[in-house]
């Protein structure tokens, strides 16, 4: 199988919604200048897969949806003024200010045989599963994942920015658990 | 377990060598490097380390900790690929892999993405540099709308383009 | 103590806007980005951390850890830069600081290099990429001597060529 | 005042002497393939000024010497077997295997007055410092550095492969920590 799109709502540092399409090859490359939203957009294709938010250079899920220009004067960015809080919450259609965000990933196992991912933040900032438009527990989603050859647990296929390095020189401790984790 | 363990540790040392090979082939040394994996104790392997070695061309050291940077990231990238092959995922993704590699490596670590991928073995390379994304079939293109503040997206198949 | 430590501290962080500015101001944004520390304990600073706060042109966040890692780059150098200007150093050697850098910011430091680089303030760097190395006074060549398995440097004054 | 020049003694992959001028540029590269010996430059440097080895990829300062092509058969890399190392230290003279390593640095002042450091790993292992050829204990070597500015404690003018990120966002106290060295 092979990933054939990507849908991206109000994830990061992408406003509203951006698709992406993959087309028929096999090698493709993301570029860009610096800050533009390269590592976004593998944050969202490892978001989609299931991987926690830590990996994902945030603590919690809010974090991973779209913030837009915060007129710093009227909420300053730090600000735990409950009052303030309350007052970005009711700019509730203010598309600066989403409150959730989805990434969706059309996935083609065979000819003509299709399956799209999606996984959304909900406005309580829990994660949401969906197999072609179907709620799905995080376990069973997990499962169709796995049977298409993607482990999550393992991550042996995801190289995330600065990482590569450490790959080569990780403990013999880390290779005998990443080797049990692929048997 | 121990079976399943020798199973995938097996197939994988047999299999590193040749990629670490495919990967440090050069006009200066056609043999390429070479890479191995042991196990710290055979008894109960999953219960203790593996230990992996690579030696670039011409060089003596196994210690992975002499290696430089780029020898590092060529490694790194051939136990990957030993492990895909066991353990074939359906893609690949990677994001600036090739920061610390010079040109020739850089050379390298692409002609072996076109040589390998394939209908299911995809690649989703994220690089700054040209000598890797130029040899790609299709480009996604990223840049910042100022004025919405947000990133977009553009898509360019290559093969389309004269080389 | 207290005077040792808010000397530095004031000097450092009024130098610490105009060094980041001069490394990332560009036709798009002429201003370039902010920078600024901030003290978690304004009794005895000594005590407590500093907190350094970058927001590359035109973007909104202050929080560092959600920077790229070409706009961390960018940030890193411009501290190192203001450090330097309170305690000076007569040298610097910057090993590959350049890996995460896109064509433009690579411009921008080489740029920043070539300005502030004198006779009290000599930079060495390690680089792969032309868009840097291209403008320094002087290259050191390495290369590895097979037969002999060494290393062996060449150095070439740069100022004598027609640029 | 600038550094001018280096010389190398058997030090990591540098074979027998090897001397590097800067001429009278200020603005110095240096460049090179993958493994030729670049970092390995600036660990000399590093060296030179009494930087612990901890900080040079190795673990103890025996490891910045040169060593060649070991014959893999005749004294297999990891034996610890005493003969073999006996064997190894016999063969005094090879100069695949030194016993000892320097290097030396040449600063410049001012116009006509120049120093010349050197750091000598001797044959049991331990440093040895001079300054114009003549021995002074460490603490001496670093207090002539420090009057030229160079504060080995803060290391501030030093940036090693890989570690550029992370001085953005290294942790408050870190920062707090740097500061107090330096004032
Ligand atoms: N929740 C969010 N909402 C809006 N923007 C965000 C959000 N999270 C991160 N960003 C922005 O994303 C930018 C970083 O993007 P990213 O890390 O993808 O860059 P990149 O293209 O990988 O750059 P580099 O080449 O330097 O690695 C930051 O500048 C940050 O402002
Ligand atoms: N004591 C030693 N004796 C001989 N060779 C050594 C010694 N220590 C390290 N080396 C060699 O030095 C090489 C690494 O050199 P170095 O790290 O300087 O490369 P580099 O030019 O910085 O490369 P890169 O561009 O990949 O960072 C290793 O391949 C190792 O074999
Ligand atoms: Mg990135
Ligand atoms: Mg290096």
């Amino acid at each position: 199988g092979r990933l054939v799109g990507l849908e991206l709502h109000n994830f990061k540092s992408y406003r509203g919604t951006a698709s992406i399409g993959f087309g028929s090859g096999n090698f493709i490359s993301i570029i860009g200048p610096n800050g533009s939203g390269k590592s976004n957009m593998m944050d969202a294709i490892s978001f989609v897969l299931g991987i926690r938010s830590s990996h994902l250079r945030s603590s919690k899920l809010k974090d991973l949806i779209y913030r837009g220009r915060i007129d710093d004067e009227k909420y300053p960015a730090d600000s735990s003024d409950l009052e303030d809080q309350l007052a970005i919450e009711d700019d509730e259609d203010d598309p600066n200010n989403p409150r959730t965000a989805y990434v969706e990933a059309i996935y083609e196992r065979g000819k003509d045989d299709s399956v799209r991912f999606r996984r959304t933040i909900t406005v309580q900032g829990t994660s949401e599963y969906k197999i072609n438009e179907e709620l799905v527990s995080a376990s069973e989603y997990s499962n169709v994942l796995k049977k298409e050859g993607i482990l999550i647990k393992a991550r042996n296929f995801l190289v995330f920015q600065g990482d590569v390095e450490q790959i080569a020189s990780q403990s013999p401790q880390d290779l005998t658990k990443l080797m049990e984790t692929i048997s | 377990r121990y079976n399943l363990f020798m199973e995938a540790f097996d197939f994988i040392s047999t299999k590193i060598d040749s990629t670490y090979k495919d990967l440090t082939k050069a006009e200066a040394s056609p043999l390429g490097g070479s890479a191995y994996l042991t196990l710290e104790d055979e008894e109960e392997p999953y219960n203790s380390g593996i230990k992996y070695h690579a030696m670039p061309p011409l060089k003596r050291f196994r210690d992975m900790e002499l290696l430089s940077g780029g020898e590092k990231t060529v490694a790194a990238l051939a136990l990957l690929f030993a492990i895909h092959s066991f353990q074939p995922s359906p893609f690949f993704v990677l994001d600036e892999v090739d920061a610390a590699l010079d040109n020739a490596n850089i050379q390298r670590v692409a002609n072996y993405i076109v040589k390998h991928s394939g209908p299911n073995f995809q690649f989703i390379v994220i690089s700054l540099k040209n000598g890797l994304f130029e040899k790609s079939d299709a480009l996604v293109g990223i840049y910042r709308e100022q004025v919405k503040n947000s990133s977009k997206t553009l898509s360019i198949d290559l093969r389309e383009y004269p080389r």
